[in-house]
């Protein structure tokens, strides 16, 4: 474990947090894609069950799974059924066949060997590189978003950025090094630029976040 | 060398 791993998995929490307040203060799940979170609850699932096959690295990597699965339910639960009337699927329209097919293909061709655990690895790395798609896809589409969504989503890609220099103290300091986190990590963290670039010029001076 | 199985991030 190093500073940046931790201020990233951190920064998860925080975006977790950050979209469980927004949607209990307001009571909507309004501007939230119900389909980046399905997302995230597959590529959660299919990667933290691990810990059924005894893929115990330590109380805090179990206790984050743990957190994670339960927290994404939850969320998929909370947009479904009490704040369902406050969702608007006629702009949640991504296709989802695509990133999930994509990442079962990637997750064929590049895995660490040919047994299920690691497929469904890989493909969770792979999935979860695309699963904020939908979610950016409703920003673009509406042209904006409510401060806190941007938050939530800056949060979300400051988790991603910061994995990056941990790989490099990983690779420097532990000789660890792993191409198919890397490398999905990297086209994840570049789907955020955009929205980053706005989310710094505007919302963190003060204005809305609207696109030109 | 990436051992499968030894998946110790999140």
């Amino acid at each position: 474990m190093n500073i940046f791993r931790f201020l990233g998995d951190l920064s998860h929490l925080v975006s977790i947090w950050l979209l469980l307040h927004k949607m209990t203060t307001s009571k909507s799940c309004t501007g939230i894609s119900f389909k980046t979170q399905a997302l995230y609850a597959l590529v959660f699932a299919t990667r933290y069950l691990d810990l059924l096959y005894g893929s115990w690295h330590s109380m805090y990597n179990v206790a984050m799974k743990i957190f994670f699965i339960g927290s994404s339910l939850y969320i998929l639960y909370l947009i479904k059924v009490p704040f369902k009337p406050t969702r608007d699927p006629a702009i949640d329209t991504f296709k989802l066949e695509y990133l999930v097919g994509g990442a079962l293909i990637m997750s064929l061709i590049a895995n660490y060997e040919y047994s299920f655990p690691e497929i469904l690895w890989s493909f969770s790395i792979w999935l979860e590189a695309v699963a904020i798609l939908p979610q950016l896809f409703i920003i673009q589409r509406t042209g904006e978003a409510e401060n806190i969504t941007t938050h939530y989503v800056a949060a979300l890609g400051a988790y991603r950025g910061l994995y990056i220099p941990n790989w490099l103290y990983r690779y420097f300091a532990e000789g660890f090094f792993d191409p198919i986190a890397v490398i999905a990590g990297i086209i994840q963290t570049v789907i955020y630029l955009d929205f980053f670039y706005i989310y710094f010029t505007k919302v963190l001076k003060g204005q809305k976040f609207e696109l030109p | 060398e990436k051992t499968p199985g030894q998946h110790d991030e999140l």
